[in-house]
């Protein structure tokens, strides 16, 4: 079983998971969330929306979900988004 | 790199909270307690009251639930999303998910203090920063039991609420409050130790307003009213590199604070140690003594004052030099001050205190002689400073 506190590693190699985890935080259209809703994407709003969330995490921005970067999506965190509204740079 | 705002605050500063869902796996009172020490952490640094009530209308409701819970964001189950929080604009409530193990003071599990100190701060308007070491980063980073805010929660939050404004507690200065103080403006803790024995080695303010003790290897910081819960502490974890048993320190206007012990001083920004140190007193101080008892910035001229056994000395840093004059001169220019005293400061209030054993004197800068109050001075310190 993961240490307590650390999401399921299983749960963590699922690409959705990314998704949903980028949209929840204010990285992605919320729209990406809505499990019924097919969403494609272009590739440079993807890798933007990861550049990004590893920008403000501290860590290198390749815009690859890179195992240092899936390591610290999985980490126990707060709920309230990053970003205080999709696509808003911060201030 | 920095804190972010998210653009509203409260109007008010005197701000009340229910817990109206408990965690099914903690003791109440535990709790109660628990969050009361996470409200502190901001009403620490501001002049933010808060108070809990058991009923009716408050600022911030609290609830523990699981999953989905009515505000559309549910909650997914041990680990992922700890808890989350609504800005003031949206209410300000705080939600944590009951899935999570709690814990309190232990390695295991979640630390409830850490979790709501970081979700009171969205409560309070402010958003995530991207300052790692800062307590509103995103990421829960495991228990801390020498928990500090980092000096960019600080200027985030006095962003939004201004710096702490404290009243005397030695019950002098214009600032003291004419109505009944709230009962529960931030956890104050009596400390049974350092009631019993209410000598100090030295007593400052920090740059951001804080008011410290210092006492052999340990350190408490100062409330409106008494000594703030979850203290002593160690010095040398939150001054890296500082001894204990200090003789004498001050912050002076140029924000940093000064360390003296024996025959050598310290410099801290902060509490980040500010170059290479510790220096000889008499490189850095040229005409001051080793073995200090005391140091301040006196409010009458703002230049700083060392005092040993029977004498004082005065140090301009814009003279040179900079003890000029017929220094040291005999302590009993200050009237009614005793000689060989503990500690001294200038405190927010910007009367001067003098503290020696268990007992303190208040000065008037304009008469140059003790304060004259009822009831007189010298007070007990640990009534009127440490809250026993």
């Amino acid at each position: 079983a993961p240490a307590f506190g650390e999401t399921d590693k299983a749960m963590v190699n699922d690409d959705a998971y990314f998704q949903m985890y980028l949209a929840q935080y204010g990285y992605l259209s919320p729209s990406v969330r809505n499990p019924s809703s097919g969403h494609i994407m272009d590739e440079s709003s993807w890798k933007r929306a990861i550049m990004e969330f590893q920008s403000f995490a501290g860590l290198n921005t390749t815009g690859e979900l890179d195992e240092e970067t899936t390591k610290v999506m999985s980490l126990p965190r707060c709920g309230v988004r990053d970003k205080v509204g999709f696509g808003e740079t911060r201030a | 790199k920095r804190y972010a705002l998210q653009g509203s605050r409260w109007r008010v500063k005197n701000l009340t909270y229910k817990i109206a869902k408990y965690p099914s796996r903690l003791n109440r009172a535990e709790v109660d307690a628990e969050l009361a020490k996470a409200f502190s952490v901001w009403s620490d640094y501001t002049d933010l009251t808060f108070t809990q009530k058991r009923t009716g209308q408050v600022h911030i409701e609290i609830r523990f639930e699981k999953g989905e819970h009515g505000d559309g964001d549910p909650f997914d189950g041990p680990g992922g999303t700890l808890a989350h929080a609504y800005f003031p604009v949206y209410g300000g409530d705080a939600h944590f998910d009951d899935a999570e193990m709690w814990s309190i003071n232990s390695r295991r599990g979640t630390n409830l203090f850490q979790v709501a100190a970081h979700e009171f701060g969205h409560s309070l308007g402010l958003s995530h920063s991207d300052v790692r070491s800062a307590l509103m980063a995103p990421f829960y980073r495991g228990y801390d039991p020498a928990f500090q805010l980092d000096q960019d929660d600080v200027q985030g939050i006095q962003a939004l609420y201004g710096r702490k404004t404290q009243t005397d507690i030695g019950g002098g200065g214009a600032s003291v409050p004419s109505v009944p103080r709230a009962t529960t403006q931030q956890p104050s803790a009596e400390d049974p130790a350092l009631c019993a024995d209410p000598n100090i080695d030295t007593i400052f303010n920090s740059a951001d307003g804080a008011t410290f003790i210092f006492k052999g290897e340990h350190y408490w910081r100062l409330t409106e009213d008494g000594v703030a819960a979850g203290y002593p502490r160690l010095i040398s974890r939150a001054w890296p590199g500082l001894p204990g048993n200090i003789d004498a320190a001050f912050t002076y206007k140029n924000g940093k604070t000064y360390f003296f012990k024996g025959s050598k001083y310290w410099r801290y920004n902060g509490q980040k140690m500010d170059g290479e140190y510790p220096k000889e007193i008499s490189e850095g101080f040229t005409g001051i003594p080793d073995n200090l008892d005391a140091a301040l910035v006196w409010s009458g001229n703002g230049k700083i004052y060392f005092y040993k056994g029977s004498k004082f000395w005065r140090f301009d840093p814009a003279q040179r030099p900079p003890v000029k004059g017929t220094y040291p001169k005999p302590l009993s220019n200050w009237e009614g001050i005793p000689d060989n005293i503990d500690a001294a400061l200038q405190y927010t209030n910007g009367y001067t205190y003098f503290f020696k054993g268990g007992s303190y004197w208040r000065f008037n800068d304009r008469t140059f002689s003790v304060d004259t109050d009822n009831p007189a001075f010298p007070r007990s310190t640990a009534y009127w400073w440490l809250g026993c």
